[in-house]
């Protein structure tokens, strides 16, 4: 563990809470796409496939099932909650996210580690990841007022994998032989797709005015 | 022998 990926943890975790927060007090999820809520839950499934059977640390196990459960409440409550899902935006959220999910599934099995279940489960999480928040950064630009908690809950989003990319580089120079291709490849593409965001969401900070990001 | 990957990380 360095402290590039604890950073990294603990902006995910909050990114996630912010969510929750969002959601569960003034119970809207005005700005929200759905269909990303979705891809997360489905990202943090086929990755935590191993969550029984392969244990790291109680850090990593308690980290899995927070992320398992909140990513799958988030789902439950823009679907289930009455008042929630009635500020949920339908006719704005149209990504047709199986244009994205079957390319990541292919991807996955043909570029992976090892060609068993679990690891192609796995890698087609991590591709999954990379392109899950398209869904919602369209909906951001076709979004007229993007409230604060969203702009915050996607900024921290962002920044939580490029905090990562600092930890696959520490780790690069700290650990001999530590490789890991797909994890950085798909680490650097997610990141990248935030660049505009961030520019128009610190653009929209320094000279505080409200964020938008142009259609 | 490819990159081990021991998926250590979240």
């Amino acid at each position: 563990m360095n402290v590039f990926r604890l950073a990294g943890d603990m902006t995910h975790l909050s990114s996630i809470l912010v969510l929750l927060l969002k959601i569960h007090t003034i119970k809207s999820c005005a700005g929200i796409s759905l269909k990303t809520q979705e891809l997360y839950a489905l990202v943090f499934i086929t990755r935590y496939l191993d969550i029984f059977d392969r244990f790291t640390s109680i850090y990593n196990f308690l980290m899995k099932l927070i992320f398992l459960g909140s990513s799958l409440s988030i789902v439950w409550y823009m679907r289930r909650h009455k008042a929630v899902h009635r500020s949920y935006d339908k006719d704005q959220d149209t990504f047709r996210y199986q244009f994205i999910v079957l390319p990541c599934l292919l991807l996955a099995l043909v570029i992976n580690h090892k060609l068993t279940f679990k690891e192609v489960m796995w890698t087609f999480s991590l591709y999954l990841e990379a392109v899950a928040i398209l869904p919602q950064l369209v909906l951001l630009q076709r979004t007229r007022n993007i409230d604060n908690l969203t702009g915050q809950y996607v900024f921290l989003l962002g920044a939580y994998r490029a905090l990562y990319l600092l930890n696959w580089v520490y780790r690069y120079f700290t650990e001999p032989g530590f490789v890991r291709w797909i994890t950085w490849i798909a680490g650097l593409v997610q990141t990248l797709l935030y660049a505009d965001f961030f520019y128009y969401y610190i653009l929209s900070w320094k000279n505080n005015v409200k964020l938008e990001l142009p259609a | 022998q490819p990159e081990l990957n021991e998926h250590d990380e979240l």
